[in-house]
C-alpha cells in the first residue's frame, strides 16, 4: 500500500458514497446510467471471486465486500425503489459492444489461461469502458446535476491515482501489471473531456453544461 | 519484468 494507491481507493470509496447520497437525497436516479451501474456489478463480481479462496488483508476484504455490496444496492435502488425516475429512452448505449470485445480481449490477454485469471482480465477491461454508457448519456442530455458530476469526477480520479501507484511500485518493488496499466490508462483517458468541463466549469461554481 | 502474481489491488 502506498500513498497514491490509498488516495485512489479513497476516491473510489467517495464516488460510491456520493452516488448513494445523490440517489437518497434527490430521491431520484435521474441522469444516471443503469447500464453503467450494471456493468460495475459485473466488474466487481468477476474480479473479486478470489474473496472465496484467497485472503489478502482485512483492508482488501472489507473494500471488496463494500464494492460488491454497494454496486448491487445501487442497482436495486435504480431498478426498484426509484425506478420511475430512470428514463431508459436516453440510456441507449449498446453494452454488447463493450462486453463482447472485453471477453475476447480477456481470452487473449491474461496471466494464465484459467477461469479465475480470464475473468480477472475481463473485469479489468470491462471496468475501463464501463463508464461509456454514462458518458454517452451525459453527451445526449448535454447537462448534469452538480452532485452527479462530483460522483463522476471522483470515479475518474480513482483510476488516475492508480497510475502513479504503478510507477511507484515499479521502482520500489520492481513489479509491473501490464494488463491493469494499459486498461487503467485507457480508463483515465476516457474521462479527459469530462475532466476538462468539470474543472473549468463545475469547480468554478458553474453548472455542468456541454457546448451545443 | 516480473508481473504481479499475488494480486493485492482492488
Amino acid at each position: 500500500m502506498n500513498f497514491f494507491r490509498l488516495l485512489g481507493d479513497l476516491s473510489h470509496l467517495a464516488s460510491i458514497l456520493i452516488l448513494l447520497h445523490k440517489i437518497k437525497t434527490t430521491r431520484s436516479c435521474r441522469g444516471l446510467s443503469f447500464k453503467t451501474q450494471a456493468l460495475y456489478v459485473a466488474v466487481f463480481i468477476t474480479r473479486y471471486l478470489d474473496l472465496t479462496y484467497r485472503w489478502v488483508s482485512l483492508y482488501n476484504f472489507v473494500m471488496k465486500l463494500f464494492f460488491i455490496g454497494s454496486s448491487c444496492a445501487t442497482l436495486y435502488l435504480m431498478r426498484y425503489k426509484y425506478c420511475p425516475t430512470h428514463d431508459p429512452s436516453i440510456d441507449t448505449f449498446k453494452i454488447e459492444y463493450l462486453v463482447g470485445p472485453c471477453a475476447i480481449l480477456a481470452l487473449i490477454f491474461n496471466y494464465k489461461f484459467s477461469v479465475s485469471e480470464v475473468l480477472w482480465s475481463f473485469s479489468i477491461f470491462l471496468e475501463s469502458v464501463a463508464i461509456l454508457p454514462q458518458l454517452f448519456m451525459l453527451q445526449r442530455t448535454g447537462e448534469a446535476e452538480t452532485i452527479t458530476t462530483h460522483y463522476l469526477a471522483a470515479l475518474g480520479i480513482y483510476r488516475a491515482f492508480y497510475i502513479p501507484n504503478w510507477i511507484y511500485r515499479y521502482f520500489t518493488e520492481g513489479v509491473v501489471d501490464p494488463i491493469a496499466i494499459v486498461a487503467g490508462i485507457a480508463q483515465t483517458g476516457l474521462y479527459l473531456d469530462f475532466f476538462y468541463v468539470y474543472f473549468t466549469k463545475v469547480m468554478q461554481g458553474e453548472k455542468f453544461e456541454l457546448p451545443a | 519484468l516480473p508481473v504481479v502474481t499475488e494480486k493485492d489491488e482492488l
